[in-house]
């Protein structure tokens, strides 16, 4: 790209190229470049460095109120964090708690993952890390009886936040997806607008398969916040367009690593930047 | 489906029995959006289509195939030549004891896949040994425990100040002292652009003869997955791969990437949580999976 001088078909080759291999997904791609090649010929773009800053117009077009930052709207405010396995929600929950007490909020971090071998402690390690109380029960309790536990106390007790962490599922396995159906209706006894927000991790470098993961999860517990992890690795996330396109759920934050302050909100701008380089 | 899909692109041609340029481009253009869209990466899709037209055009098309067919059988057998032969085992007689290294991203299922393939071993009637490799992640040597002690099968986890490199040499020792025949290194995820823990791993194969470098990806990898698998094969090198969560609805594309770029064979398949979900890898089964 940047040895270019003219805006050809070989350059608008290398951008269908940069976007596909960005997994912002191959159709969006081809619409995108077609809408390019439209706009440079009508806006008589020369410059190869027009038409990249052409695409970031169109990209950051798409990803219009994208952004979203929780705001505590009552208390206890509950945040169950839910996903498939391995993307990095108990993590999340650490870096995400130990944000809320930097600004002085009382949080509350609860063990709704009574599945998998050791989930139990290593959200206990993220607790004290950032500074929360941590609400747990005995490994194979229902998840349910957790929350509803966990949610009583932190009402009574005045906590400001609660992040729920879960096992993670595949949104392919019905009874976990109702599982998850059950935990909102047992929220909801306790405190009836909870949960506030259900926030669906991602993994950045998931290609098409997060599409299925969000509508799946969307269609059985609508989700209001997104997160995408891991993108400190080498992946753009570009699903992250698709997704936002699809299903307008905003994102909240990404994840850049794997210590405590490793959290940032998403930033639309720098995320299309970042697609480019 | 797709070879629907190229009936009806070659329904022009019926009766000509040759398939020409124009309709194998339209063919073409197809399949490169299913195969992108099943996650197999933008340069192998161009590299594997530019082999497909070649082969399709001119080919006459047998009387009693659709040529949607015909196009359909030429990109299968494309990919499964690229996918390889069923599986062959894994190599655990070169060294005693036979000592394996898991090796791959964050969350890809390493440390549940240890204990998936010590548990496939034992009923080989070999007598494994786990070992926690991971000093990192909180609770990642619990996780190893609390899966070894489900499986009866012993974990080797070093003192609070060892090393990885270290802790797995003294495994070595902890599994000739016990007769423990196989070794089974988890470590922690990383990612493959972190110098200091790709490092780390050369550390390890420093210390202990390896028989198998196994590579774990996750099924549901984009387009990043051949970076990431040519950098682990070029930093540290690897043999075998695994790939997991397929019992999900991935479309696994990331298998003929992984394949392709390090000509490394796809043993095992997760299919589950359970310690039990572990499959022998099936190339043809994958490559109809990605076809969609
Ligand atoms: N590099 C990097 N690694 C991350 C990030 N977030 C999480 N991880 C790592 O990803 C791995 C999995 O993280 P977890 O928090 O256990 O993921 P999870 O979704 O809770 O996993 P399950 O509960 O098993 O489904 C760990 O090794 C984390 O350290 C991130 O933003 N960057
Ligand atoms: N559905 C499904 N889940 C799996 C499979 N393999 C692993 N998992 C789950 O994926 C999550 C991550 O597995 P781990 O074994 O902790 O992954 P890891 O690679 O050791 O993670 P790090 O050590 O943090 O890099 C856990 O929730 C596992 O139960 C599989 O084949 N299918
Ligand atoms: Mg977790
Ligand atoms: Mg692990």
């Amino acid at each position: 790209f940047k040895g270019k001088k003219t805006v050809d078909d070989e350059l608008f080759d290398e951008m269908e190229a940069i976007l596909i291999q960005s997994d912002l997904g191959v159709t969006p791609a081809l619409d995108i470049v077609e809408d390019m090649r439209k706009q440079a010929r009508e806006r008589k773009v020369r410059e190869p460095g027009q038409l990249l800053e052409l695409f970031k117009e169109e990209i950051l077009h798409l990803l219009e109120g994208s952004e979203k930052t929780y705001a505590f709207s009552s208390s206890p405010f509950v945040f169950f964090v839910i996903g498939v396995n391995g993307v990095g929600k108990t993590t999340t929950i650490g870096k995400l708690g130990w944000q809320y007490v930097q600004e002085g909020k009382r949080v509350m971090i609860v063990a709704g993952d009574t599945f998998r071998a050791a989930a139990v402690e290593q959200l206990q390690i993220w607790a004290e890390r950032a500074g929360c109380t941590f609400f747990s029960k005995p490994m194979n309790t229902d998840p349910s009886a957790v929350i509803y536990e966990a949610l009583q106390k932190a009402d009574k007790e005045g906590f400001d936040c609660v992040l729920v962490d879960t096992a993670g599922r595949l949104h392919t396995r019905g009874n976990l997806l109702d599982e998850l159906k059950k935990m909102n209706r047992v929220a909801k006894k306790v405190i009836p607008d909870a949960p506030h927000e259900v926030v669906i991790v991602l993994d950045a470098s998931t290609g098409q398969n997060a599409l299925a993961q969000v509508k799946t999860f969307h269609e059985h517990l609508p989700l209001t916040g997104m997160v995408i992890t891991k993108l400190d690795g080498t992946s753009k996330g570009g699903i992250a367009v698709s997704l936002y396109h699809d299903y307008n759920i905003p994102i909240s934050h990404i994840g850049i690593g794997e210590e405590v302050e490793d959290l940032r909100e998403f930033s639309a701008k720098d995320f299309v930047e970042a697609l480019f380089l | 489906r797709l070879t629907e899909r190229f009936d009806d692109i070659f329904q022009k041609i019926k009766g000509q029995g040759i398939i020409n340029e124009k309709n194998v481009d339209e063919a073409i253009r197809e399949i490169r959006i299913a195969l992108l869209e099943a996650d197999v990466n933008y340069k192998i899709v161009k590299e594997l289509l530019a082999k497909v037209k070649e082969k399709a055009l001119g080919r006459k098309v047998v009387k009693s195939v659709s040529p949607g067919q015909a196009f359909v059988k030429i990109i299968h057998d494309e990919m499964v030549n690229i996918m390889g032969e069923g599986f062959s085992g894994l190599e655990l007689e070169k060294n005693k004891p036979a000592t394996i290294m898991l090796v791959g991203l964050q969350g890809s299922g390493k440390t549940t896949h240890a204990g998936k393939l010590a548990v496939y071993l034992k009923k080989k009637y070999h007598r494994p040994l786990l070992v926690a490799g991971d000093i990192y992640r909180p609770a990642a040597i619990e996780q190893l425990k609390t899966l070894g002690k489900s499986i009866d099968v012993p974990v080797y986890a070093g003192d609070t100040d060892m090393s990885p490199p270290e802790i797995c040499r003294e495994a070595l020792k902890y599994a000739e002292q016990n007769s423990l025949d196989t070794v089974i290194i988890d470590t922690a995820g990383r990612l493959q652009i972190d110098e200091p823990l790709m490092e780390e791993l050369n550390e390890i194969k420093k210390e202990v003869t390896l028989n198998e470098i196994l590579f774990v990806a996750d099924a549901m990898t984009g387009q990043e997955a051949v970076n990431i698998a040519s950098t682990f094969h070029n930093k540290v090198g690897m043999d075998v791969v695994c790939l997991t969560k397929l019992d999900g609805d991935a479309r696994g594309g990331a298998a003929l990437s992984i394949k392709y770029v390090t000509g490394k064979p796809i043993k095992f398949a997760g299919t589950g949580e359970k310690l039990s979900d572990l499959e022998e890898f099936h190339p043809e089964r994958m490559v109809s999976r990605i076809l969609g």
